[in-house]
């Protein structure tokens, strides 16, 4: 690597003053945001967004003619970006070349950009022709990450991330999630919603959504509402699905005729996708361990789908009926759960099925109750949960922590200090 | 094959625009010929390319490839 300046401090503001035509500007600012990902991952550095007014690190397209830039650029192909050393900051991109993400077609921005970055930090190019700086454009790479030769140079200008780094990021940190202006519905009571789905997550969590707002169920009390957006970036509320398929780690969350994929907290390239091989406006979502499927629920019917397969969904929707003996259709909510059982939730209450998908004796029971530690103040057997609480209808923290406390990847970004905040809390 | 001269204006103005010649302040544009060798051969070493010296296809051809627009440090004497 090559040092040839440096930042003097460590939490840079930056602005997007405008984005290129060839790509949606929502795939667009999510790739820019990654860029900026890859090093605040690795070094003790924050990035925050600003809307307006001068920022430290400000990035732009422009082509052969520039106002602002005496570097001009050659049209497509060749010179694809510019940047300018610390503590300078402009980023610049051609608009000519055909940007995109997600696909090997094109010039991918988010390998780019945190070229660039890496210049405005203070990077010069690398030997190495693997390492993101070096001077020529590898090509488009889906599991792109940093070279160790990148995060040596980095390290070198800014040091380590350390657990002091970031508790000290904690305070000062505003996550690179840019504000997003749509304002929320309202904080649903999880005492007397509909749920719109349910799902067992990474690290054995369980969730629960509604309208614009998640939260965690725990065996001792519910965690804290949080907007969705706040935690899955660009995800829009009002779900319709979510399933976690612990064999791909994938979360897909369903809504209209779209389907988002997230790892963790990070919305997987290329998505959301149209839904265009079984209907839209799916009713609910589950992954059933025992044949590694994910099953998709609506008014009557269910698809088997195998997302590691092409699945022939010629012959479904099957009657869920047939296979799920005893459930309702329609159901708002369903997840296989970690005590190997399937839940389904409808309205008020919920079924529980044992291994043969049959519902068991004594069902339904009430979510609210069993599930949302909503109840009377007298102490009552949680048949569910097997343990005598007396908790109260207002969502209160436990200290205990909880034996699936999450160990997110190593890698911490922003969002995910937000998802630290959450978990921590809840448990 | 015998150079043309754009090709070899254009191969200069290549080593010329990422660091590997250094405009010389007080002579004229013209470059030795060892000067521009031994640009090519900073230019192919770092490009993990077989190092000759000589303007061959393959060093052409990762001329063409798109890249940054900041220069590289690999030419040692330059890059003094």
């Amino acid at each position: 690597y090559l040092l040839l300046g440096r930042w003097r401090k460590k939490h840079l503001t930056f602005r997007i003053l405008n984005l290129p035509s060839s790509i949606s500007s929502y795939k667009a600012r999510a790739a820019l945001l990654q860029a900026f990902r890859y090093w605040s991952n690795v070094a003790p550095l924050t990035f925050r967004e600003v809307q307006a007014g001068w920022a430290d690190i400000r990035l732009s397209f422009h082509g052969r003619q520039s106002p602002t830039c005496s570097n001009t650029f050659d049209g497509p192909g060749k010179v694809l970006a510019h940047a300018d050393i610390p503590e300078l900051g402009s980023v610049h991109f051609d608009e000519d070349e055909f940007w995109t993400e997600g696909t090997y077609r094109g010039v991918n921005l988010r390998i780019i950009a945190a070229h660039e970055l890496g210049h405005a930090l203070g990077l010069g190019h690398s030997r190495y022709t693997q390492a993101l700086m070096a001077p020529v454009y590898a090509g488009y790479r889906p599991y792109f990450k940093l070279h160790p030769d990148d995060v040596a140079g980095i390290q070198a200008l800014y040091g380590k991330k350390t657990p002091e780094t970031e508790d000290e990021e904690e305070e000062m940190e505003v996550p690179i999630v840019s504000p997003v202006p749509i304002e929320p519905g309202p904080m649903p009571n999880p005492c007397s919603s509909e749920l719109d789905a349910m799902m067992l997550g990474p690290h054995g969590k369980t969730y629960a959504f509604k309208g614009d707002y998640v939260w965690t169920v725990t065996n001792t009390g519910l965690g804290p509402l949080f907007r969705i957006s706040a935690l899955w970036e660009g995800l829009p509320g009002n779900l319709d699905a979510a399933v976690y398929s612990p064999r791909t780690q994938w979360i897909h969350f369903f809504k209209g005729n779209k389907v988002w994929r997230y790892i963790n907290f990070r919305m997987a390239p290329g998505f959301p996708k149209k839904l265009n091989r079984v209907e839209p406006n799916l009713d609910a979502a589950l992954y059933w361990p025992l044949n590694q499927k994910v099953f998709l629920f609506k008014g009557s019917g269910y698809w088997q789908w195998d997302e590691l397969a092409q699945t022939d969904f010629s012959r479904y929707p099957k009657p869920i009926k047939e296979l799920f003996t005893g459930v309702p259709d329609q159901p708002s909510a369903a997840m296989s759960w970690r005590d190997g059982r399937v839940y389904f939730f409808k309205g008020k209450e919920y079924w529980r099925l044992n291994r043969q998908l049959r519902v068991e004796k004594g069902y339904p029971q009430n979510i609210a109750r069993n599930w949302m530690h909503c109840r009377p103040q007298t102490p009552v057997t949680n048949p569910s949960f097997g343990a005598t609480t007396s908790s109260t209808t207002d969502t209160t923290l436990e200290s205990t922590p909880s034996a699936m406390a999450p160990t997110l990847n190593q890698e911490h970004s922003p969002t995910d200090s937000i998802v630290d905040t959450i978990l921590s809390a809840t448990d | 094959r015998a150079l043309g001269p754009a090709e070899e204006k254009a191969a200069v103005d290549y080593l010329l625009q990422y660091g590997y010649l250094q405009k010389p302040l007080e002579v004229p544009d013209d470059f030795s010929p060892e000067d521009i060798m031994e640009a090519l051969r900073a230019f192919q070493e770092a490009s993990e390319l077989p190092v000759s010296g000589q303007l061959d296809e393959a060093t052409k051809a990762r001329m063409r490839q798109p890249r940054c627009g900041l220069e590289d440090p690999f030419n040692q004497k330059t890059l003094k």
